[in-house]
């Protein structure tokens, strides 16, 4: 269990705020604006208004003895710098950042943060890599050219079993394996081959890309 | 090769279009904004001043015999859903838009736009999983707290057996399921739990959020 720090709960810092208290740490969410911390309760351990680049504030929150930080802050470009200086001077081991531009970016570098991401122009990326292949609808590679693919269950596929539809083994019709069914809000790992598909149902499907590509749409 | 549109040239569109274009795909860059089309010179097929809520301006591009469209507008919430209307009355195959919040993506997905996405937050989530983990390098959310996530084996697992580590089954000691091992560019699905580890491989284990982020790193 972690604690970290999040400044800036605009929609990327409370996607990271939020989903780090998910997974079991311990989340300081701050915000200058008093609504977004407001909308934070309840969703991380301690949403706190006040600004980063006030030394005394984040000392007094305790932030110097925090594993990580992740300044979320976005279009306040000069702030997110001076937060970020100021994170360093206090020795926290791992900080992240975002950058609203290449040269943001570039300055956040030279200062020494540990990461910097530039969360929209990543997320062009990737939907240009799986734009055409829109089964896809979240990839994870496992080898250069093996991966798993969420694909969610077409029309055609409601009320059929995995071993009907060609999808009993990767020596089956479809050459991919299924490695579990999400039902609802349950997954089921090593699913029967015999129990028959729902509509909303989604598919864990491993195989080479290019199968994976063949899925009906 | 592919013919998409691109509409809006922020930091989420321009990522796309750029990407697109260097798969080989044919890209028709749009914007309002002169200077940001002037920017997307040489990096696209074709950057075009416009505005995607004037039908007359997408028809005479041709935009009707598009592959796909990328709706990449941000803040122009009506702007936004009214270029997604167009597009679906012209019938293009295959239409994303990003959402700039919840109300956003409820209007996309009812218009019939094929894929919302929100960049910021997807990127605050992927964030957040790894985080601490250098090793789980990448993360596919198979159900809200339940994933798949990519694992390489750090020195202390190397000539064990997934038996001796604790991962026979998910309710063995990490309470996660190894669904496949990646050695070199192999990949073995429901692999033999007396199999030894070797350095270089990769783990695909999934299971809840919480005892994934308590892997070692
Ligand atoms: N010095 C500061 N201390 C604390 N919070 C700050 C500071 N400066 C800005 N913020 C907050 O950071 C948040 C994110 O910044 P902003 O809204 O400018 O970025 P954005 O690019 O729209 O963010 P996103 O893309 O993540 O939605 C805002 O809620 C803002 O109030
Ligand atoms: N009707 C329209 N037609 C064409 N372009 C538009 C239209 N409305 C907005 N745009 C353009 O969309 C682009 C992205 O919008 P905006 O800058 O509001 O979003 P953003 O959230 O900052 O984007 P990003 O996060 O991708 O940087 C802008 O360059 C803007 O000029």
């Amino acid at each position: 269990k972690k604690q970290v720090v999040v400044i800036g709960l605009g929609r990327f810092g409370s996607g990271v705020a939020r989903s780090l208290y998910n997974l079991g740490h311990d989340v300081l969410a701050m915000d200058v604006n008093d609504d977004r911390v407001q909308s934070m309760m309840g969703q991380v351990t301690y949403p706190v208004s006040g600004n980063a680049t006030n030394e005394t504030v984040l000392k007094e929150l305790g932030v110097p003895d925090y594993d990580a930080a992740v300044v979320a802050v976005g279009s306040d470009i000069p702030g997110s710098v001076m937060a970020c200086v100021l994170l360093k001077t206090m020795d926290i081991p791992y900080i992240v950042a975002r950058a609203t531009n290449e040269l943001h970016g570039i300055t956040l570098e030279r200062i020494g943060v540990d990461k910097v991401i530039h969360p929209e122009s990543e997320m062009g990326v990737r939907l240009a890599h799986n734009l055409f292949n829109p089964n896809l609808q979240e990839y994870l590679e496992m080898a250069p050219n093996f991966g798993l693919s969420r694909m969610k269950v077409p029309p055609q596929f409601v009320d059929k079993s995995l071993k009907e539809l060609g999808f009993s083994s990767p020596r089956d019709k479809y050459g991919l394996a299924v490695l579990a069914i999400r039902r609802g809000n349950d997954v089921t790992l090593n699913p029967d081959i015999d129990d028959r598909l729902r509509s909303g149902d989604m598919l864990m499907l491993a195989g080479r890309d290019e199968l994976l590509e063949r899925l009906p749409s």
